[in-house]
């Protein structure tokens, strides 16, 4: 899915959440 | 819902908010709906006195989401005794609003020939998520990292069996809608997003791994509040 890095950012988010 | 058709809203089972004796016989078991927008309390009157009921009408209490009946309680003709009927009532959201204890209590007065009754009883908050709760993948970033880390709140949700895709669809038939969905070190991990009726949003990360029937919801929302009753909605609808 090519959104504009939203679903990279969303992958940041995801990793930053798993691992604080 | 079947192959390929989006599954309806959670509706709890009908409970009893009034019990006969209670109410000089009048018995009223009830639930919650909502259906394509509409939010529908239906309720099984029972006349378990010796005597016919007749000139029914209803009016709820002011509450935390301004819920009110849309028009009048239709029992269109007598209810003699051992008679049920089934009454399904419109409400709409814009009645006065006061903050009550829970924040999903709805205290309500039933009048019939007999005498005026009253009951409270708790509506899912989840009858209030709107149909265009999907909110824009850039706002739904924007607002998660704006939102402080006092408002959010984790819950577990035990004991759920089902994989992330079937979690979010089944949760989408309630009007809570996955936004983006990631991956990470074995666990999907859900971006999700809904809206109240009174336009609060409610921001969510749902934490599913492979093989751990234990889920985690985070929720983050600037009404703090309403979370409790969010999470209760997906473990409603998720084991339901």
């Amino acid at each position: 899915e090519i959104e504009d890095g939203l679903d990279e950012a969303f992958g940041r988010l995801a990793v930053s959440r798993t691992n604080p | 819902g079947g192959v390929g058709l989006p599954m309806g809203a959670y509706t709890p089972p009908k409970t009893i908010w009034l019990p006969a004796m209670k109410a000089k016989g009048l018995e009223i078991s009830g639930t919650f709906v909502r259906r394509a927008g509409v939010i529908q309390m239906e309720m099984t009157l029972t006349n378990k006195a010796m005597s016919v009921m007749t000139d029914f009408a209803i009016q709820f209490n002011r509450n935390s989401f301004g819920l009110a009946p849309a028009g009048p309680l239709q029992v269109l003709t007598p209810l003699s005794p051992n008679q049920s009927i089934e009454v399904a009532l419109p409400l709409s959201t814009v009645g006065p609003v006061m903050k009550m204890e829970p924040l999903n209590n709805l205290q309500v007065a039933v009048k019939n020939n007999i005498d005026v009754f009253y009951f409270s009883c708790q509506y899912p908050i989840s009858m209030l998520f709107v149909e265009d709760g999907k909110m824009e993948r850039q706002v739904f970033l924007a607002t998660w990292k704006d939102i402080p880390n006092d408002n959010e709140s984790q819950f577990q949700i035990k004991d759920c069996h089902l994989n992330s895709d079937a979690a979010s669809n089944k949760l989408q038939g309630s009007n809570i809608f996955t936004i983006a969905k990631r991956t990470v070190e074995g666990q999907d991990m859900l971006y999700q997003s809904m809206k109240l009726t009174n336009s609060i949003w409610v921001l969510a990360e749902l934490r599913v791994q492979a093989g751990n029937p234990n889920y985690t919801v985070c929720l983050k929302c600037r009404a703090a509040e309403v979370s409790q009753g969010v999470f209760q909605c997906y473990e409603a609808v998720l084991k339901n």
